[in-house]
């Protein structure tokens, strides 16, 4: 399971 | 998106336009370091790699899109257009020293293996020393111009702001990212010593900014 959550961050 | 997270990418664009601007208008790059600004301009480019891939919105791909073109514009001041102004000499910091380290992190501690992320989590801990070399240069020549501090404070502003992002986004939507904030905590404390000169000197009124 891939973690995008920071990804939609700077 | 909440306030503090908006203010730290404010403080992050305008500490990047305060470095364009300085360079362009004043036609030269002493004082500043060029091999932090390619760490800056490498960071952009891993990460925002999934501008091909994702889309968050239109504030988010603007803004990314903003970060990569200003940081290859001040690449390409300091290295071609104003390169006769570049201080080489004193800008030795050996950057191989935080490349080597950081790439083998990003292989051995990511969220998954898989080249985006391994690219995603390489620009999230380069990131976090790539002002290391224009730290060093200051160091190393004992003083900055105060518009060279003044980049500084902006781009400390935007990281201790990001932190208090991460506090409020871990209490309202128990965000926690261990990656991105360890990173950001190890960031956040090189910019305590400057923030201590900043303004203990710089606010007090001296043109310039001298290590004691």
């Amino acid at each position: 399971q891939v973690k995008v959550d920071a990804h939609d961050e700077l | 998106m909440n306030i503090f997270r908006l203010l730290g990418d404010m403080c992050h664009l305008v500490a990047i336009i305060i470095l364009f601007l300085k360079i362009w208008r004043s036609k030269s790059c002493a004082g500043i370091s060029g091999k932090s600004q390619v760490l800056f301009a490498l960071v952009f480019t891993t990460r925002y790699l999934d501008l091909f891939t994702s889309f968050i919105s239109v504030y988010n791909t603007v803004m990314k899109v903003v970060f990569l073109v200003l940081a290859y514009a001040t690449v390409y001041l300091i290295y071609l257009r104003f390169r006769s102004t570049y201080n080489s000499e004193s800008d030795s910091f050996r950057v191989e020293f935080l490349l080597v380290p950081v790439a083998g992190l990003s292989f051995l501690e990511n969220y998954a293996f898989a080249p985006l992320e391994i690219l995603w989590t390489f620009s999230i801990y380069l990131e976090s020393v790539a002002i290391l070399p224009q730290l060093f240069m200051i160091t190393k020549t004992g003083e900055a111009e105060s518009i060279t501090t003044h980049y500084l404070f902006f781009l400390g502003l935007y990281r201790a702001l990001y932190l208090a992002n991460w506090v409020w986004r871990y209490h309202t939507e128990g965000f926690f990212d261990q990656i991105a904030v360890v990173s950001g905590v190890v960031q956040t404390i090189f910019y305590c010593d400057f923030f201590y000169l900043y303004f203990t000197k710089v606010l007090r009124g001296s043109g310039k900014m001298t290590l004691p």
